[in-house]
């Protein structure tokens, strides 16, 4: 019924047959965008018997996006030399404390570098790096394997033409 | 680095458009207030000389008004102001008897009926710039698209209308007529109401 209209016209003239919707933010009733049934009553048909469905259109009610330029007012201002930073220290403020604990860092590591023993951390990641395998003729697999000793190269008399 | 792109300078005029007299019915006398609706100028004092590349007001899809300036080229008008046919004119059947015409080519005892078409009173209408809602601009609706927009030709259905915008909703004058006396209704009323949506209806994550 017409209770569940959140917009209502007041009469209108049919013959103009143009009506200026202006959208208000009110009819999204808190969301962002809505789905709304657009109907015409004509006057001959009573409210109580009146069907939005059989002349309706389906339309869809949207805040908008809203899109931040700089305003005639606001490019005014910064003509005069005012202008709001604000939004410059925010962006600042991060990479500054990211340094500063660089910094701070670096000489804590320089200052306590006498005192600092990490020693046994090397060791462990060496000990990860290099890991001993044992000798080669204590292995199952390369016990029958015959190790010959170093036996020096052959070497022959150069000719004459070698020389 | 971008250098910013100060907007052009435009001259924006506050000067409100004076009321003017005219005359309506050859006799009664009337003053006109122009009304500016979203950029439109309603009710504006005609031209003292009529021009016949007058831009008129068209409307996109959501009803969003557009500007449209005729041109000619190669002799012929385009974009010219709507031709409405015959959606807004009178149709009446009108006999006449051999006594009345004495055509040579009729019998003493035929009639003729010819059907005339009779243009609405454009006291009103006239001072409309924006394009009238016919049945030829009506689109289809619904989920095949198969069901007419009767009777209205804009906003199309989905469209979006965005808060603190201004759209224009038209439709066919005609269309709602008297079962009786068969004339045109004489008032409208527009209303909005909230559908229930399910989840899959709402659209996209955002």
């Amino acid at each position: 019924n017409l209770n569940a209209a959140f917009f209502s016209s007041e009469w209108l003239k049919n013959v103009d047959g143009l009506y200026p919707l202006e959208v208000s933010e009110d009819w999204l009733d808190g969301k962002y965008e809505r789905k709304a049934l657009l109907a015409i009553q004509p006057r001959s048909i009573p409210d109580d018997e009146f069907n939005p469905l059989e002349y309706g259109l389906l339309v869809e009610v949207s805040l908008g996006s809203r899109v931040f330029k700089n305003t005639k007012e606001q490019l005014a201002l910064q003509d005069e030399g005012i202008t709001d930073e604000s939004w410059y220290y925010v962006a600042m403020t991060m990479p500054t404390i990211v340094l500063f604990a660089c910094v701070a860092m670096y000489f804590f590591l320089y200052l306590s570098k006498d005192t600092r023993d990490v020693s046994d951390v090397k060791r462990y990641a060496l000990g990860q790096k290099r890991r001993v395998l044992g000798k080669l003729k204590d292995m199952k697999k390369f016990k029958g394997m015959k190790n010959h000793a170093y036996n020096e190269l052959p070497t022959y008399r150069k000719n004459s033409k070698q020389s | 680095y971008v250098p910013v792109k100060k907007p052009k300078h435009t001259t924006t005029t506050t000067e409100v458009p004076k009321p003017w007299l005219r005359t309506i019915s050859s006799t009664i006398k009337e003053i006109v207030t122009p009304t500016v609706i979203a950029g439109v100028t309603f009710s504006a004092k005609p031209l003292e000389t009529p021009d016949p590349l007058q831009p008129w007001i068209s409307l996109k899809k959501d009803g969003t008004p557009q500007t449209i300036k005729p041109e000619i080229k190669k002799g012929r008008t385009v974009k010219a102001s709507p031709d409405y046919s015959t959606y807004f004119k009178t149709a009446y059947t009108t006999t006449y008897s051999y006594e009345d015409l004495q055509a040579h080519n009729m019998d003493a005892d035929e009639h003729l009926e010819e059907e005339v078409f009779v243009d609405e009173d454009s006291t009103y209408i006239s001072l409309n710039p924006v394009i009238r809602c016919t049945p030829d601009t009506y689109f289809k609706k619904g989920i095949a698209r198969d069901i007419s927009s009767e009777p209205f030709c804009t906003p199309r259905e989905n469209s979006v209308l965005k808060v603190d915008h201004t759209y224009f909703v038209t439709w066919y004058t005609r269309f709602f007529r008297d079962e009786v006396t068969e004339e045109t209704i004489d008032q409208v009323r527009l209303h909005l109401f909230a559908v229930k949506e399910k989840a899959h209806d709402k659209g996209f994550k955002r």
